[in-house]
């Protein structure tokens, strides 16, 4: 393990909380201003009466938007612009959508279990026209059990760069330097709930998040396959073209 | 490089 001073893990905490902060997408006082106004009974049918293909697609431009904002986090994180071409695009295709599903804590309202999602806050039952009930209900429950961690800005920053930087992805060219990189921020990730004075279980309840990520990207993929599957020429012609690099 | 295109394209515009 890399050998990291005190200086150094704060100066990591403040680059990687501010790289946060400033690819949020939606930033504190915006959420708080944000109406907590839930879709009505009419919105959430209309939602459901929608095409599958059409709910698909809304879906597939709202997860794009979101991994833009992640990219950004991405290359603004010390050191992952060093590493090579393949091994960022090889990071970001497998950690992307993870910390698009950390992130969504911050949007996430437990007590109504509804998401921010096309303007308002939106329960479970809105997706029921994709088709995947059970990942979708998977993904409230990952939200709601992030949300119950009640992590900091910093702390979250840390995780999602913690994510990002997976050394185990298949594909690594330069896996030694993912590694160090993503032990720093671990490093940093510890000294920052160790100031905080977070319980010592935080760290390992994050690490069984690790586990739930994957079990959720890779159910992603699974669905996106079933729904290519019937519908090939949507996916190729009205998806994102970043989405269908993404997960193709 | 083909094959990824818009995430070479995303990686290199400046982050200003």
């Amino acid at each position: 393990s890399p050998t990291v001073s005190l200086a150094e893990l704060d100066h990591l905490v403040q680059i990687i909380s501010k790289s946060h902060l400033e690819t949020c997408q939606y930033l504190r006082e915006e959420l708080q201003q944000m109406s907590r106004q839930n879709f009505q009974q009419d919105e959430v049918e209309s939602y459901q009466s929608k095409p599958r293909e059409a709910m698909w697609q809304l879906c597939a431009v709202k997860i794009t938007e979101a991994i833009q904002y992640v990219v950004e986090f991405a290359k603004r994180i010390d050191g992952f612009m060093d590493l090579c071409q393949n091994d960022q695009i090889v990071l970001l295709k497998a950690g992307s959508l993870e910390v698009v599903f950390v992130r969504m804590c911050r949007v996430f309202d437990s007590q109504s279990n509804s998401v921010y999602f096309d303007g308002k806050f939106a329960g479970p039952d809105v997706f029921k026209g994709l088709g995947c009930d059970d990942l979708i209900s998977s993904v409230f429950d990952f939200a709601k059990s992030m949300c119950s961690l009640h992590l900091t800005e910093d702390e979250l920053a840390l995780f999602s760069a913690f994510v990002l930087l997976s050394a185990d992805r298949s594909w690594l060219q330069e896996k030694l330097q993912v590694e160090k990189l993503q032990q720093k921020t671990q490093l940093a990730l510890q000294h920052v709930l160790q100031k905080n004075q977070r319980e010592h279980g935080v760290l390992s309840k994050l690490r069984c998040k690790v586990s739930a990520l994957r079990s959720l990207c890779s159910r992603h993929t699974e669905k996106l396959s079933a729904f290519r599957a019937v519908y090939p020429d949507i996916v190729q012609t009205h998806f994102p073209p970043l989405y269908k690099e993404l997960f193709g | 490089k083909e094959k990824h295109k818009i995430l070479h394209q995303l990686l290199q515009n400046s982050t200003s």
